[in-house]
Order: structure tokens, then C-alpha cells, then sequence
């Protein structure tokens, strides 16, 4: 049978069609991932990969990668990326431009946000379903907890509280922000 | 696995070597350097979490299975993708102020009690409250070389909240932080919440949020550690926890329930 199988296996996907896009933001940008649901063979390699464009000072959600390394090549634009070890030390904060690579381990908790012109990348990924958990927004591990973990894990008021929980009903990719006196732009 | 670790000419039953002390509670470890645990692969800890604290929320590299030796708690694990099906409706929580309600939506959590198994899936958020009147003490294991874990061979925790900068050196234990193993060295300083390696800005810019909002998530000044006492008990929405307040309501007093 393995006629059957492997020598027939679908070895091409394309990533770059925006009408596959997973995510779509029309104030943020979108972006696609091929994981072994969509591309079998991935489960041989137990690699998988995200397509991902970012409108101007579009953000990428802080979040971290349950089970997988990512290896994000930026392939137009420049964004700004933060990424933050265990220690809770920044150990990456910087543009990164067109051209140019960054490795994030697995757990580690980054956010991007897009630069003036936008940006895009291609990223590689250690486990052919990779789990993204986010920090902020709709799906959020924050929007999970009960308010009063919220309160008394940051000693904060329940207003505070509600409103970290529900500033932004967004997913994943997040429009810039609405809050003048919020705003850190790149 | 590196070679010869397995290669044990005798085993001795183990104790905590070293322990991170938090205003609720401590956290015991078990040496990873043993060559018994670096045979196996895992590592284990030991939490004593006293009544109304709360193990602050974080996630791990590794997959967790833990015990619960005494008492009983809740614990809430965050599932990425899935719904906060737990939601209070607008009589639940009446308190209003300035006009708003305080109305809530979680993920499901779970109650457990002496004699619980309970896992955790890699790299889950998770946060555990000890509900119960007496310690809540767990063991737990942490299997480093499990195919879920990327990272290196030691279990790393990532905190979303807090930090423990305060541990206290206890009984001639060595001080011991969060996220690192004994090979890391020791007197290390302890380890801070996630959002302090981010830039205020780009925070309240994610959460859309203002700037001093996002600076309490830095929890920059606080020394409670990583099990926090909660004064007035924690509230959430839950089906035990709803009769429990039922009771509470018709014996009209703040007591536990009979």
C-alpha cells in the first residue's frame, strides 16, 4: 500500500492565496497556516508554517507557541518584535526588517507590531500543530481567567479588570489601537 | 537523554533540597541534578498552598500530572480555542458601580480534592486556588523529556502575573528560583511575570488599554510571591461555588458552608 500513500501524497500547498486566510483583520491584515489538517505530510516532517501579512502598525496579539519553536523570516516591510524569556527578561526588542530572521523557543512570549509601510513573513514551526495561546483579545488566556484571579493576581480594581479582559474583542490580529494616550508606535 | 546518566550504581530515597517560600504558601524542589531524575527524565515539586491562596497563573515547557495529598482546590486551565463557558448572569454579581455591572465570562474550571489526579497539557496556563480549610498540598511531576518539550531538559515556567523575587532562604535550604534548574547555578535572582520583559506601551497598545493598567500587569512591586493570599476569597462563577453562596444566603452569614 504505500503506492497508496506516500508516493501520492500531496507535496505543494500554496500559502500566499488570501482567500485561505485563516485570520483576516481588515484594519490589522491576516494570515494563513498550513498545518498536517490542511497538509498531511507535515505530519511526517512535524514542521508547519504561517503566512502572515500586517497592515500598517497592525499587531500580532502577545502570545507564545505551546508546543513548537518559530522561525519568522520577514519577507517585506520592517515590524517591531518583542520577545521575553521565562525570567521575564526581554531578550528581543527590535525592528526586524526585510530580509532578516528571529527564533523564538517555544513558550516564549512575543508580540509584533507592524511598521509604517506594513509588513509580512513566513514562519517555520517545530510541530506540525503548533497551538498558539493568546495574551489579549477575544480568545485570550487573560479573557479565560475569572475576573477575581485578575484583581487579586495584579491588585487591581474590577473596572481595571473588566477592562483588561475586554478592551479588545479582536483575535489574533489586532487594528491599531483606539486609545490615544495607548499608543507606542514603531 | 546524555549518556551514562543512567548508569546508577545506587539509589537513595530523596527529599525536597530546596524551596521558594510566597506569602500563601511554598514551593518545595526535589535536586534535578540527581542522577536518578536525570535517568527518568522529570522532575518533581511539591506545592503547600494555605487556605484562600492562590498559585498565581502560568504555563510550563513540560506536561504536568499532579496529586493532591490534602485538601481540595479549583483550578482553572486556559485552552486555547475554547469557549468561557462559564458565565455569570447580571443577577449573579449585583454589586454595580457608576452603573455597571460586573458580569462574568471564563473557561470551565475544575474542583478537585485529596486523592485527585490531575494533568496539564504543555505549555496550558493554568492557575490553582485552595478553596478548602485546611493546606493544600500537591505533588507534582514534570516530565522534561517529554516530546512536547523543545526547550532544554529543565521544566521553565512562565508566569503571567507576579514574581518571586522574595524567596527566603529556610532551614539551611539553598535559595531557589522559578524557571531554571540547579545547573543554571545557584543564588540566581528570581524570576518576574511575563509582561515585564514588554514595554508598557506596546501593552496597553495590545490590551488596548491605558498605561497605568498596563503597568499593573508588571506587578513590579509586588513581593507576595508566587502564591498569593486572597483576603476575602475568590469568587468566581462555578456550580459548587453558586451553592455554596446559596447557603451562605439563607443562613444570611459569611461563614463556610456546614
Amino acid at each position: 500500500g504505500l503506492e497508496e500513500t506516500i508516493c501520492s501524497m500531496k507535496l505543494r500547498e500554496n500559502i500566499d492565496d488570501i482567500s485561505k486566510a485563516d485570520s483576516y483583520n481588515p484594519q490589522a491584515g491576516h494570515c494563513t497556516h498550513l498545518n498536517s489538517y490542511k497538509f498531511p505530510i507535515l505530519q511526517l516532517l512535524q514542521l508547519s508554517a504561517e503566512r502572515g501579512v500586517l497592515k500598517s502598525h497592525g499587531i500580532v496579539a502577545p502570545h507564545w507557541i505551546m508546543n513548537a519553536h518559530n522561525i519568522i523570516y520577514v519577507t517585506n516591510g520592517n515590524m517591531r518584535i518583542q520577545i521575553v524569556n521565562d525570567q521575564g527578561q526581554s531578550v528581543f526588542n527590535d525592528q526586524v526588517r526585510e530580509r532578516q530572521l528571529v527564533v523564538v523557543p517555544q513558550n516564549f512570549a512575543v508580540v509584533k507590531q507592524a511598521g509604517e509601510q506594513g509588513c509580512s513573513w513566513i514562519s517555520f514551526r517545530t510541530n506540525d500543530n503548533a497551538m498558539i495561546n493568546t495574551l489579549a483579545g477575544r480568545t485570550s488566556a487573560m479573557r479565560a481567567l475569572p475576573l477575581a484571579v485578575l484583581t487579586n493576581a495584579y491588585q487591581m480594581s474590577r473596572e481595571d479588570a473588566q477592562q483588561l479582559k475586554y478592551s479588545r474583542d479582536e483575535t489574533v490580529l489586532l487594528s491599531p489601537s483606539t486609545i490615544p494616550y495607548a499608543a507606542g508606535r514603531v | 537523554q546524555q549518556k551514562n546518566e543512567c548508569q546508577i550504581q545506587r539509589i537513595n530515597a530523596l527529599e525536597p533540597t530546596q524551596i521558594v517560600q510566597s506569602e500563601a504558601g511554598f514551593t518545595e524542589f526535589f535536586d534535578t541534578n540527581e542522577q536518578q531524575f536525570q535517568c527518568a527524565g522529570v522532575e518533581v515539586v511539591r506545592h503547600q498552598i494555605q487556605p484562600q491562596g492562590l498559585l498565581l497563573p502560568s504555563y510550563t515547557s513540560t506536561p504536568i500530572l499532579f496529586y493532591v495529598e490534602q485538601g481540595n482546590g479549583v483550578q482553572g486551565v486556559m485552552l486555547p480555542g475554547c469557549p468561557e463557558t462559564y458565565e455569570s448572569s447580571q443577577q449573579q454579581f449585583e454589586g454595580r458601580k457608576g452603573g455597571r455591572s460586573f458580569q462574568d465570562r471564563h473557561q470551565k474550571l475544575h474542583h478537585f480534592r485529596q486523592g485527585d489526579m490531575v494533568a496539564i497539557p504543555t505549555g496550558a496556563a493554568h492557575w490553582i486556588y485552595n478553596n478548602g480549610q485546611e493546606d493544600l498540598v500537591i505533588i507534582a511531576l514534570l516530565d522534561s523529556i517529554n516530546a512536547e518539550n523543545q526547550l532544554d531538559q529543565v521544566h521553565r515556567r512562565f508566569f503571567l502575573a507576579g514574581n518571586s523575587q522574595n524567596e527566603q532562604q529556610q532551614q539551611g535550604q539553598p535559595i531557589r528560583t522559578w524557571g531554571r534548574g540547579q545547573q543554571g547555578g545557584s543564588q540566581q535572582k528570581g524570576s518576574n511575570n511575563i509582561f515585564q520583559g514588554f514595554d508598557v506601551e506596546f501593552l496597553a497598545e495590545a490590551f488596548n488599554i491605558d498605561q497605568e493598567t498596563a503597568q499593573m500587569l508588571k506587578c513590579e512591586n509586588d513581593q507576595r510571591g508566587h502564591i498569593v493570599m486572597v483576603e476575602r476569597g475568590l469568587s468566581f462563577v462555578s456550580p459548587i461555588m453558586s451553592r455554596e453562596q446559596q447557603g451562605q444566603q439563607q443562613r444570611g452569614g459569611r461563614g463556610p458552608a456546614n
